[in-house]
C-alpha cells in the first residue's frame, strides 16, 4: 500500500440538500495542514494551553485510506489480512524518551517503550498486537559497526527475559531508514489478563528492544542503527498497535461523550486562564452542540 | 376495492414523491466533531423520504405488514397512517480519530450510509 496523505483543498461549503458529486471516492477533506501546524514548533507556542498535539503516523494514515476505498467498492475491511478480522485499530505513541536512551550508558545496548493503553476498552476482543520501530538511516554511523550483520532485533517485556518477538535484519536493510513490526500479542494477551482492573488510572505497557549480532549474544550499539530517539518527528515515534474487535454495533455516541468529558475535565483546567479571551482559536475549546 | 389515493388528491396541492433515497451531506466540521474526527471531515449519508401509498412499489420491499397498514390506510386514512419510508439497507463507513487518551484510533462505524429506502 501507498502511505496516505489525506489532503484536499477545502471544500467550498454546500448548500443543503444539493447533490454532491465526488470524483474519487474520498468524502474526506482532512486539512492535514492545520494538524501539522499545531504540532509544528513555531506553531505551538501561541497554543500552549492545548494539550500535545496529535499527528497521525503514516500507517494510520494508509489504514483508513484502504479500507474506506474498500468500503466504497463494498468490500468488507475486516477481510483485509492486515486488519486480523478488526474494526477498531488503535495506534498508542511511545512515552519513552531520548533522555531515558541518554541515561543509560552509552552505547546504547537496549531500550524501554512505554505506552499508556488506559483508553483500550476491555470490553472487544483483542485480534493483534504489534510494535512498530522506526529505524533512521544511520549514515556513517553504520560504518563503525564491527561487521555488516546480519543484526537480529529482539523484544521483550521489561520485567522478564521472555523472547516475544525477533526479527532479523540484513546489511543492506540496515543501510535505508524503514519500519520494524515485532509481533506483541503474546505479551498484550497476558497484560489484559493481568491488568484487568479498570481502577488502574496508569496502564503502562512496557517493551525493552536490543539488537543482537546474528544469532549470537553479542549486543549491538542501537545508535549505529538509526534506532536512538533524540529529535524525533511525532511521526517517527515508535507506536503500539492494537487490533480489536467489538461484536456490538459500534455507538458513535460512546467516542462523543468520551471526548465531551475528557474536553470538559481539560477545559475545567484551563477554565480561570482562558475563560477571558475568547477571541476565535484563541479561547476554550469549542463548545460542542 | 381500496380507494386510490391519487383521485383524492386536491388540485394544486404539491403531490408528495413516493418514498426514496434522497441527498444527505454530513459535515463533521458543522457539527463540531473536527477537533475529535480525523478523516472524514464529511460524508454522503443519504436519508429516505417520501409518502408509502397504495400501489406499494416492490422495490420497497415491503414487510406483509406494510402492505395490510398501506391497504388499511388506503380504505380509510383515519384508521391508521401510511406504513413508514425507512432505511432498509446501510453501509458502514471509516473513521479516524482521536479518543480521550490522545490515541489515533480507526474504527469502523456501522450503519452510517443509507443504501436502500423502503416501506415498514
Amino acid at each position: 500500500f501507498q502511505s496516505a496523505a489525506i489532503i484536499s483543498p477545502s471544500a467550498p461549503r454546500r448548500h443543503r440538500g444539493a447533490r454532491i458529486s465526488h470524483q474519487d471516492g474520498q468524502r474526506s477533506s482532512v486539512f492535514l495542514k492545520d494538524i501539522f501546524a499545531s504540532s509544528h514548533p513555531s506553531g505551538v507556542h501561541h497554543k500552549e494551553d492545548l494539550k500535545e498535539a496529535v499527528v497521525p503516523h503514516d500507517y494510520m494514515l494508509s489504514i483508513y485510506r484502504t479500507y474506506s476505498a474498500a468500503e466504497k467498492l463494498g468490500l468488507n475491511a475486516s477481510l483485509f489480512l492486515s486488519s486480523k478480522s478488526a474494526n477498531t485499530i488503535t495506534s498508542f505513541v511511545d512515552r519513552g524518551t531520548a533522555l531515558q536512551d541518554d541515561l543509560l550508558h552509552s552505547p546504547l545496548r537496549r531500550q524501554k517503550y512505554l505506552f499508556d493503553v488506559s483508553t483500550l476498552s476491555d470490553k472487544e476482543e483483542l485480534v493483534g498486537a504489534e510494535l512498530r520501530i522506526f529505524r533512521r538511516s544511520p549514515g556513517d554511523l553504520q560504518a563503525s559497526l564491527p561487521t555488516a550483520g546480519p543484526y537480529d532485533i529482539q523484544v521483550y517485556p521489561c520485567h522478564s527475559d521472555r523472547l516475544l518477538d525477533s526479527r532479523s535484519l540484513d546489511p543492506l536493510d540496515s543501510a535505508k531508514a524503514g519500519w520494524e513490526v515485532l509481533d506483541v500479542w503474546e505479551m498484550f494477551k497476558v497484560y489484559r489478563q493481568h491488568h484487568h482492573q479498570p481502577h488502574l488510572k496508569e496502564n503502562q505497557l512496557c517493551l525493552q528492544l536490543r539488537v543482537t549480532l546474528g544469532k549470537s549474544d553479542t549486543e549491538v550499539d542501537l545508535r549505529r542503527l538509526g534506532l536512538d530517539r533524540k529529535g524525533r518527528p511525532q511521526r517517527e515515534k515508535a507506536i503500539l498497535v492494537a487490533y480489536t474487535r467489538s461484536k456490538k454495533r459500534e455507538n458513535l455516541f460512546n467516542e462523543m461523550k468520551e471526548n465531551i468529558s475528557s474536553r470538559k475535565e481539560e477545559a475545567g483546567v484551563l477554565g480561570e486562564k482562558v475563560a477571558k479571551r475568547g477571541v476565535k482559536g484563541e479561547g476554550p475549546r469549542r463548545r460542542r452542540r | 376495492t381500496a380507494l386510490n389515493n391519487r383521485h383524492g388528491k386536491r388540485h394544486g396541492k404539491k403531490s408528495k414523491s413516493r418514498c426514496s433515497r434522497k441527498a444527505l451531506h454530513v459535515n463533521f466540521k458543522e457539527l463540531g466533531w473536527d477537533d475529535w474526527i480525523i478523516a472524514p471531515l464529511d460524508y454522503e449519508a443519504h436519508h429516505c423520504e417520501g409518502v408509502c401509498d397504495f400501489p406499494l412499489r416492490s422495490h420497497l420491499e415491503p414487510t406483509n405488514h406494510a402492505i395490510i397498514q398501506t391497504l388499511m390506510n388506503s380504505m380509510d386514512p383515519n384508521s391508521t397512517p401510511p406504513s413508514c419510508c425507512v432505511p432498509t439497507k446501510l453501509s458502514p463507513i471509516s473513521i479516524l480519530y482521536i479518543d480521550s487518551g490522545n490515541n489515533v484510533v480507526y474504527k469502523q462505524y456501522e450503519d452510517m450510509v443509507v443504501e436502500q429506502c423502503g416501506c415498514r
